[in-house]
């Protein structure tokens, strides 16, 4: 454990409480795309396969079962309770294309061929990608509300701590694994356009809104 | 390079 993966946990854990915050205190799921959340738990559940079979540390698995049920919460919330209060005519992203493709990477880009092996794999391809719908529904709107910018932020720098912290671990303990390192290039390089209008604007505190 | 012996990330 090193300070960027640290600080990239808990940017993580914040991301997903502050989101569970903005629907509840504002009753409504708007603005937030579904299907990035249904993205997120196939993420979680296929990663953490190995949650009954590999024991890391109580840290680990607490953090794992806070991911696999507070999206899973996420998504079965906005299925229920708040189906009424977002519009799927917003939510249009074409995710086959994305559990299309992880898939087809995680074929091709693996380092074993096993069952746990490639679901990780599939995991890290498809986090990469798993925002775009979000990002998609929030160019259509042109706009979002302040505590979904923060949600969105703390979640885009989680990955982006988590390239510090690759990088940080290759000098400090040789550790190096380029599958996720890629992934999580791709998924900062993704959020670029958030990052520069959520600097530029709703720290400034103006409202989130695109040029 | 490390062999992967098993995620220790999250």
């Amino acid at each position: 454990m090193n300070v960027f993966r640290l600080v990239a946990d808990l940017m993580h854990l914040a991301s997903i409480l502050i989101l569970l915050l903005k629907i509840r205190k504002t009753r409504s799921a708007a603005g937030i795309s579904f299907k990035s959340q249904l993205l997120y738990l196939i993420v979680f559940v296929t990663r953490y396969l190995d949650l009954f079979t590999h024991w890391v540390s109580l840290y680990n698995t607490a953090m794992k079962v806070f991911f696999i049920a507070s999206s899973g919460y996420i998504v079965y919330q906005m299925q229920r309770r708040y189906r009424a209060t977002w519009d799927p005519a917003l939510d249009t992203f074409r995710i086959e294309f994305l559990l299309g493709g992880a898939a087809v990477m995680s074929l091709i880009f693996h380092t074993k061929f096993t069952f746990l092996e490639l679901f990780w794999t599939y995991s890290i391809w498809l986090e990469a990608v798993a925002i775009l719908p979000q990002l998609f529904q929030m160019s259509r709107t042109g706009e979002a509300e302040t505590i979904t910018a923060h949600y969105l932020f703390a979640l885009g720098a989680y990955r982006g701590l988590y390239v510090v912290n690759w990088i940080y671990r290759y000098a400090t303990e040789g550790y190096w694994e380029w599958i996720p390192f890629l992934a999580g290039m791709v998924q900062t390089v993704l959020y670029a356009d958030f990052f520069y209008v959520y600097f530029s604007r709703v720290m400034r505190g103006k409202k989130f809104e695109l040029p | 390079a490390a062999e992967p012996v098993g995620h220790d990330e999250l």
